[in-house]
């Protein structure tokens, strides 16, 4: 890919957070 | 249905079906969804990004999706 480790840093980064707000959201459906 | 309006869903399933490294724009989004004005195409990110089923990738303009990889 034409990305720079920075942004593939920033990537992940964002990557993580939403994975801990998708498991939030699932467990609270429960 | 999954909890997301029909709106929602449509924005949801263009950014999964997008695999370039640095995702879809909301440029992209407004090209592909000539129904929906930018202001309610930027709501429905905004949702989704809040539950987590979407994130920002090189900027606040290009999302990729969770579930995608």
């Amino acid at each position: 890919s034409g990305l720079t480790e920075e942004q593939k840093r920033r990537i992940e980064e964002n990557r993580q957070l939403a994975l801990a707000r998708r498991a939030e959201r699932l467990a609270a459906q429960r | 249905m999954n909890g997301l309006t029909a709106h929602q869903s449509q924005v949801l399933n263009l950014i999964k079906n997008c695999h370039l490294s640095e995702g879809l724009s909301l440029q992209d989004l407004k090209h592909q969804l000539h129904n929906m004005s930018m202001s309610t195409i930027k709501q429905a990110v905004e949702f989704l990004s809040s539950e987590g089923h979407i994130y920002s990738t090189v900027d606040d303009e290009h999302y990729r999706s969770t579930d995608a990889e």
